[in-house]
């Protein structure tokens, strides 16, 4: 349902090429919740921007819900960025908003009524704890508390897919244990496909399976020299 | 050698008040390794931005190397900052230069000679696992390497205190043990000062003492209901 076909990615600095991606396949069914670990800066953000199809890969192909994503015109495309939830590595909150239009603007591409969206925004905001914390803007909230706010966005779509990238970096082991739950709740009780890129090997057994990323390349058993 | 008497920082939300910090005392002696650990908002890059004259606190007083930096001139708090390397919780790199002139800027406070100062750089970045990333710039790193490159420029300076937030929630187990023994090796061989902030239990250990914020105020021992 997601799948990716010998993709490659491929940054120039200059002249001397960087290979951060070096022919991945990788794939994960509906409802399977895959967590995926490796050393900083062996790709992992890379491959999840490609899945979210948020980036091109300079060679191979990538299918969500089996479609290939570079064969989509752009309403499609939007189509299918309103089935994905996504948690970046560094939030990319608006900065000048409070917490709570952060959240409610994701939710503007749903088509539901504004007090049916307010709802919904104060729910999720009071499932990660920030009901306190709802007005504020992003400047005005510490570290952990802006990287809530990115999950509640994600989670208020209530999407077919999570991707997330490393959401539990910046919190104390309770708040993590909080945020795990919700999403677990997600993929066990409402069948969401889940992928979360993670360095808590902890956070990782709460998946259906491990993949590691190690220099551009994927193994199922974590290879030996470096995880 | 670094002291916080009874201090507190209160933030206004429109007309409410958010206490932040509610009365902290709290004191590190020369070439004391100090964990700070606690729940997401409690009070901690607060108290680090007191303790690093980047911010000033509401009531109370701080103190480094003895001195009350409420009542320095700007010479002396700037001679101040010169002994303090911050590693900030979302790192504050200079977005349009590369790893290495990020890290060369701020050694430009030190009275060494051009050439030095570049072998200063490039052992830095070598010793956090970054040789091969100098040329790139924020950008074009991931969100680990960015992270190293915020603690190679605070380590570049051989500061007398170190001052860290957060410094490994972004790496790999791996990445991580090797900046902890960077870290360890300027506290153990070289005296230096260390007051870190972390959610890592494991490193926290590393310590010659953990002190705990939960809600304002410090604890010693953990408390009962919530770390
Ligand atoms: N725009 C770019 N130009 C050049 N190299 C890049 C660029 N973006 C990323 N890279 C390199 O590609 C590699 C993979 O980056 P990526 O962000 O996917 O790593 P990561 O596995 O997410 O790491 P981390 O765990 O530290 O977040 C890194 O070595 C990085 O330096
Ligand atoms: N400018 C501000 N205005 C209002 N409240 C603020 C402001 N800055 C911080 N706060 C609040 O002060 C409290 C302490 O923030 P701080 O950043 O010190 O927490 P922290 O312990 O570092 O958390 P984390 O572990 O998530 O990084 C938080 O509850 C936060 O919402
Ligand atoms: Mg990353
Ligand atoms: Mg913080």
């Amino acid at each position: 349902v997601v799948k990716t076909e010998n993709v490659e990615k491929t940054y120039m600095q200059g002249k001397i090429p960087v290979h951060a991606l070096r022919g991945i396949d990788f794939s994960v069914e509906e409802g399977e919740y895959v967590a995926i670990l490796g050393p900083s800066g062996s790709g992992k953000s890379t491959l999840l921007n490609l899945i979210g199809a948020l980036d091109v890969p300079t060679k191979g192909k990538v299918f969500i819900s089996g479609q290939d994503i570079s064969e989509l015109n752009s309403r499609k495309r939007a189509e299918l960025r309103r089935t994905i939830g996504f948690v970046f590595q560094f939030y990319n909150l608006i900065p000048r908003i409070s917490a709570f239009k952060n959240v409610e603007l994701s939710l503007s591409v749903k088509n539901i009524s504004r007090s049916e969206r307010k709802k919904i925004v104060k729910k999720i905001l009071t499932d990660v704890g920030l009901q306190d914390r709802m007005k504020h803007a992003p400047n005005e909230l510490s570290g952990g508390q802006q990287q809530r706010v990115a999950i509640a966005r994600a989670l208020a779509l209530d999407p077919t897919y999570l991707l997330m990238d490393e959401p539990t970096g910046n919190v104390d082991t309770k708040t993590r244990d909080m945020i795990m739950k919700l999403i677990n709740q997600l993929n066990k009780e409402k069948g969401r496909t889940i992928i979360m890129i993670t360095h808590d090997q902890f956070i990782a057994k709460d998946s259906d399976r491990i993949e590691y990323l190690v220099d551009g390349k994927l193994y199922h058993k974590p290879p030996k020299e470096r995880i």
